[in-house]
Formats: structure tokens, C-alpha cells, sequence
């Protein structure tokens, strides 16, 4: 949420910026935002006309990269590397960056070999580096390293834009939630309604005994 | 809304809270 | 002794003008303020203690500035005179800090930062010298021992708007917020110290050197579950023995929780609270992060 709220404006100054921008223009805009390090958010410069008129035209690869930007990852940068353009060094430090949060959408414990390999980082500590300045201070990803284990512990991992197929898979989670919440709040009420029963049973067997004991003290 | 979608994808991967063994253990 | 006293106090004035401070400074302490024969007021017995304390402490003498502060400390309470009691905060203060007593001097340095008053004593207390005191506060804090006191301290003055002012303001955010300082940002900071804040220590180190290392471990503690001493060394850009000697000693103080493997060379870093307790707050994140959520949706009309 916080990473949201920071960057909430600079995609907002960035969407002002593209909708008169064309052509070169609109592929410098592209290059910016792709390079400015507290923004991880493209979907909204996606969307706009301006952007998507650079297919087909002599800026396609810029498209191509604000959508590598927007969805994909450091290692398929390198497998369409002829077809992309060159990326300064704040460009390759933010899709990594970018790549760390995809990584962490799907485990909650990342092995550093696969960091390691995906990041192209030869060793531990410059990979620690790279998480702890780059990714946990930016605000993007939370969590703890363990070098015992050699992984990365994720805690929290802010949200990248949705790639097409994604929100089926959201919905699908968010209705599995519904449904366990719903069912535990049905299996907490039964434990309430049980445990009411069996204290009402308790009570009543109480008075009979205290009933019955009194008899006794009358009669003798 | 692509803000929200953003929000509500790292939400969504949230659970489970922790997954490590000790904590498997002790939840058990 | 009234001659007496008279005399001393233009000896003293004449080494002062000379910046001969510690010979003025002995001068005043002849004076016999504890005398059966004159009757002396607190406030005068007051304002030659703080002298004698304030000409002390312009040659960094600690210790004899100390033992009058500490006179003056039984009779300021008595004191009316509000630039007397002011001045001796400041060198109260002041020797604090050149003690090296870091935390205390802070706590000290942030009162005087808080004046209300900005004329005492017929001399006008200037946004400047607030400023100074709130600088001098925030050093004294970073350059303090790292642990649960010092966290405190650096709540408030984080929380305090005065201080993202200041110049300081950056290193002061990354200390609270518990992040690791690079060379470059301990540097700059080192230029802004005092001769004594960046003294030597026995063991060789510096003032500035231990804090930061400190503090970085304490950082590296919040990142890692364990980290090798061979790591830890790189990463405080120290020797693997002294990381290990350093945290046991933080560990052994109390100003941090873990446990040391000597035979696998790892220190495991123990979190405040259980697993379980840790899941709840996960969960309590967690829902606060589906509030903000949905305080979004309706904010945008859905």
C-alpha cells in the first residue's frame, strides 16, 4: 500500500506527460518512467493511445519494453534481447527489481540459487545487497535472509501489474477465502451454540444435586 | 482501476501468513 | 576575602581574555564560596560554579568542569535567575556530551531545543541556537549506544517536524527507521562531529566507529534470521572476530537478542516474539491492508 501511495502521483504525472506526447516523444516518456527508481506501475501508460500507436512504428521496441516492464521479467529481457532496446543501468537495476516481486507472487520462500540465477548475481552478497538496498528498502518486498538456508524469507511483496490471465486466478483465491471465512465463522457458531448446551446441562445438573442434597439435610 | 488490481494482487498473496517449519510446528 | 575574591575575579577575567581558560578557571575556584566569614546567596555561589564549569569545558576538561557542575546541580534549584539556570543546562549538557554520555546529553540537549521563552535574561534566544541544540541532540543520540533506550529517543525526535529541517535529517530517518549506513553517509556525518565524538577508544576504534558498526548490527538483525561471521564482517566492513566479539558484547548487554554458534561460525538472531505471535501480527497486517483496500474502493466510488 505504502509503495502505491508513493508512486500513486508519479503515474498520475506520467499519464499527463504521454497524453500529449507522440512518436519520440511518447518513446523518451517511456524510457523515464522505466528508469525512475520509484516507479513500478505501468499498466496506466499501457492503456494510453499515444503509447500503443508506437506499434508498428519505428519506436515498437519501446512498447515492447514499457510491456516487459509492465509483466515480465529480467531473464525474458535476455531471451529478446536483439529485439528490445539497450537498457541504461537504472533501467536493468528496475527490472530486477521487477523481478524480485514476480518471484515473490509465487513462493514465500525464495532459494537463493534461484535468485542467484534469475538476477544474474554471481554471489551471496551482492545478491543480499541488491534485496536489502534495492528491493526491502524501496518498500517492495519485505522478509527475512537466511544464510543457514540460503533462501529469502518473503513477508510481504507489493503487487506488480496484472498480466492477462491473472485475474481469474485473484478471484478464484479471494472466493476460497470467502468460502473458508464463511465456513469457520459456521463452525465457530456450532461451538458456541455446543458450548451454551453444556453449560446449561452442567447448571441444571448443579440444582439437582444441591435439590437433592437439601432433601438429605431435611430428612435427617 | 490498475492501482487497485496492484493492491489487491499483493493481498491476495499474502496468505499463508508464514510458512516456515518452526511455525508449523508451533501451530500444530 | 572581599578583596580577595574581587582580585581573583579580574585575574580570571584578564586569562579569559587570553583564552587561558583552565588558568581561569583555577583562579575563580580559589574563591572560598563555602566562607564563614561572608555571607554568600546561592545564585552567587551558582554563577561561579557554571563559570568555572563553562571556562573548563572550553579546554574539553570533563572532569574538573564535572565537579563543579555537579556544585551547581544542589544549588540551581534554589535559583531565580533564569539565564543563570539556563547556562547550566547548556553546560550540563555540554559535559554530558564531551563524557561521552550520549543518551543523557540528548535528553538534555532536546529539553533546551524545546525553550519557550525566547528572551532570558534580557538576551533574546535566537531560532538558531534552538536549531544547534536540536542538532546536537539528534548527534549525541545517533552517536549513543544502539538499543531499546536509544529507540526510543530517536521516536521522538523523528515524530518531531523541527527535525526534518535539519541537515541531519537523512541519517537520523535511516537510524530510525534501523537501516545499514554505507561509508559514504557515516563520512558525512563524521564531518559534522566534534574532536571528542570521533576519539579513539582503547580498542582502538572510534567513537563514530563503534556507534555505526552497533547500529548496523543491529540493523543487519531486523534483515537476517542468521548471517555468518564472515558475511557479517563484510557487511560492517570489519574483521569476522571482531563482528563476533561485538555482537556477543551487544548480547551479553541486553541491546540485542541472539545466540552465537561458534562451531558453525553463525550468529542466529532471535526474534522479540514466538512464531505464533509473530503470525498474528502478520494477520493483523494483512487486515489492515484489506481495510486500506476497500477504504480505496469507496474513496473511488465503488
Amino acid at each position: 500500500m505504502e509503495v502505491e501511495i508513493k508512486q500513486a502521483e508519479l503515474v498520475e504525472q506520467f499519464v499527463v506527460l504521454a497524453r500529449s506526447a507522440r512518436g519520440r516523444a511518447a518513446a523518451e516518456l517511456i524510457t523515464h518512467a522505466t528508469s525512475h527508481p520509484s516507479l513500478f506501475a505501468f499498466s496506466e501508460l499501457l492503456s494510453l493511445p499515444h503509447i500503443l500507436e508506437l506499434q508498428g512504428t519505428e519506436h515498437a521496441g519501446s512498447l515492447e519494453l514499457l510491456r516487459l516492464f509492465a509483466h515480465g521479467t529480467w531473464t525474458e529481457y535476455k531471451n529478446n534481447i536483439h529485439e528490445l532496446p539497450p537498457l541504461q543501468p537504472q533501467q536493468e537495476l528496475k527490472l530486477k527489481q521487477l523481478t524480485v516481486m514476480t518471484l515473490a507472487e509465487t513462493a514465500k520462500v525464495l532459494q537463493y540459487d534461484l535468485l542467484m540465477q534469475q538476477l544474474d548475481v554471481s554471489n551471496v552478497r551482492e545478491l543480499e545487497d541488491l534485496l536489502i538496498n534495492d528491493c526491502m528498502y524501496a518498500g517492495i518486498v519485505r522478509g527475512k535472509l537466511d544464510q543457514r538456508r540460503r533462501c529469502f524469507e518473503v513477508q510481504f511483496a507489493a503487487g506488480r501489474d496484472l498480466r492477462p490471465g491473472q485475474l481469474e486466478n485473484m478471484i478464484s483465491t479471494l472466493a476460497t477465502w470467502l468460502g473458508n471465512t464463511e465456513n469457520l465463522l459456521l463452525t465457530i457458531q456450532e461451538k458456541i451454540k455446543w458450548a451454551d448446551s453444556m453449560s446449561d446441562i452442567d447448571r441444571k445438573h448443579k440444582k439437582e444435586v444441591e435439590d437433592k442434597a437439601e432433601e438429605l439435610r431435611k430428612s435427617i | 482501476e490498475h492501482s487497485l488490481l496492484r493492491q489487491i494482487s499483493s493481498l491476495v498473496r499474502r496468505l499463508p501468513a508464514i510458512d516456515s517449519t518452526k511455525f508449523q510446528d508451533d501451530f500444530l | 576575602e572581599e578583596q580577595v575574591s574581587i582580585i581573583r575575579e579580574g585575574l580570571a577575567e584578564l586569562y579569559e581574555n587570553e583564552e587561558q581558560w583552565s588558568k581561569a578557571a583555577q583562579m575563580l575556584s580559589g574563591i572560598d564560596l563555602e566562607s564563614g566569614i561572608r555571607m554568600l546567596d546561592d545564585t552567587y555561589k551558582l554563577e561561579k560554579c557554571v563559570k568555572i564549569s563553562l571556562l573548563y569545558l572550553e579546554d574539553d576538561d570533563a572532569i574538573n568542569a564535572e565537579t563543579y557542575i555537579k556544585k551547581a546541580s544542589f544549588l540551581v534549584n534554589n535559583c531565580k535567575d533564569e539565564a543563570l539556570n539556563l547556562q547550566y543546562k547548556v553546560c550540563y549538557a555540554r559535559i554530558l556530551d564531551l563524557k561521552r554520555k550520549f543518551l543523557e546529553a540528548a535528553l538534555r540537549y532536546y529539553e533546551l531545543s524545546q525553550l519557550e521563552k525566547r528572551e532570558v535574561g534580557g538576551r533574546r534566544i535566537d531560532e538558531d541556537e534552538l536549531q544547534q541544540a536540536l542538532t546536537a541532540a539528534v548527534t549525541c543520540t545517533i552517536l549513543a549506544a544502539a538499543g531499546p533506550q536509544r529507540s526510543r529517543v530517536l521516536a521522538t525526535l523523528y515524530k518531531d517536524e523541527r527535525c526534518s529541517k535539519l541537515k541531519i535529517y537523512p541519517i537520523l530517518q535511516k537510524v530510525y527507521l534501523e537501516r545499514i549506513l554505507r561509508k559514504p553517509e557515516v563520512d558525512a556525518f563524521s564531518e559534522e562531529l566534534k574532536p571528542h565524538q570521533k576519539a579513539l577508544l582503547p580498542d582502538n576504534s572510534t567513537v563514530l566507529d563503534r556507534a555505526m558498526i552497533e547500529h548496523n548490527l543491529l540493523s543487519a538483525s531486523k534483515l537476517y534470521t542468521n548471517i555468518s561471521f564472515e558475511e557479517l564482517g563484510a557487511l560492517l566492513g570489519i574483521g569476522p572476530q571482531k563482528a563476533e566479539k561485538i555482537a556477543a558484547r551487544m548480547i551479553s548487554e541486553d541491546r540485542m537478542r541472539g545466540s552465537i554458534d561458534q562451531v558453525e561460525g553463525v550468529i542466529h538472531f532471535e526474534n522479540d516474539i514466538e512464531e505464533l505471535q509473530q503470525w498474528d501480527q502478520q494477520i493483523v497486517s494483512i487486515c489492515q491492508a484489506l481495510n486500506d483496500v476497500l477504504d480505496s474502493m469507496v474513496k473511488k466510488g465503488m
